[in-house]
């Protein structure tokens, strides 16, 4: 049958508006000042025509960042939704970046944008993607480290959508541990 | 009603939008 002028052609709306940034590093420059908003997003359709037009993570230099955080809500630990939460963090092996990076953040970003974690998704506040020669990173962030049921449910859902073998075990760390670590080493609030 | 989209729906937008 015919459809009727407009009839299909609704975008399909997310429950959050979405922002996307950029981070290059510059040394010259201060960290804030490396930090670019995008664009933002609200439609399944807007989020993959942006997706399908930028560099693919495997892509970027190292030193460069991407993240994806809720509208209103800046990619450092400074904002106050951020301040008292925390990370699940993916460490990648150098060789991954070929063989695994674009898969498990294009997942990561489906997760968000699709609120994969229920009513839990609330807690939710972005990801993060840190390309490094030392080997990649990415993570989702979270409002509350000390929101043990939220966290952990977040982290289980996360490691099974990523297909991360049971043998992998990956932590979270609390954004106020990160920040005042003296090495390079963050205690894990939280594994699974 | 929470919008919520499991990953097979996102996915079966993705190559509609990578042609355009």
């Amino acid at each position: 049958r015919k459809l009727p002028l407009g009839e299909g052609l609704e975008k399909h709306p997310l429950e959050n508006r979405w922002a996307l940034w950029f981070f290059k590093n510059d040394r010259n420059r201060v960290w804030q000042d490396n930090l670019h908003l995008v664009t933002k997003f609200e439609t399944v359709e807007d989020f993959w025509a942006i997706h399908s037009h930028i560099k693919l993570a495997s892509k970027l230099s190292s030193g460069c960042d991407y993240a994806l955080f809720k509208d209103g809500i800046e990619p450092m630990w400074e904002d106050s939704r951020n301040k008292h939460g925390g990370r699940w963090l993916v460490s990648l092996a150098k060789q991954q970046r070929q063989s695994n990076l674009d898969r498990l953040w294009l997942e990561t970003l489906l997760c968000l944008i699709g609120e994969a974690f229920e009513e839990y998704s609330e807690e939710v506040c972005g990801a993060v993607l840190n390309v490094r020669t030392k080997g990649d990173k990415i993570a989702i962030w979270t409002s509350e480290a000390e929101n043990q049921p939220a966290v952990t449910f977040i982290g289980r859902v996360y490691k099974e959508r990523l297909g991360l073998s049971p043998k992998v075990i990956i932590g979270y760390q609390a954004h106020a541990d990160t920040a005042t670590k003296s090495n390079s080493f963050t205690k894990n609030k939280f594994v699974v | 009603e929470k919008k919520r989209y499991d990953r097979e729906f996102l996915l079966g937008f993705q190559f509609i939008f990578a042609s355009m």
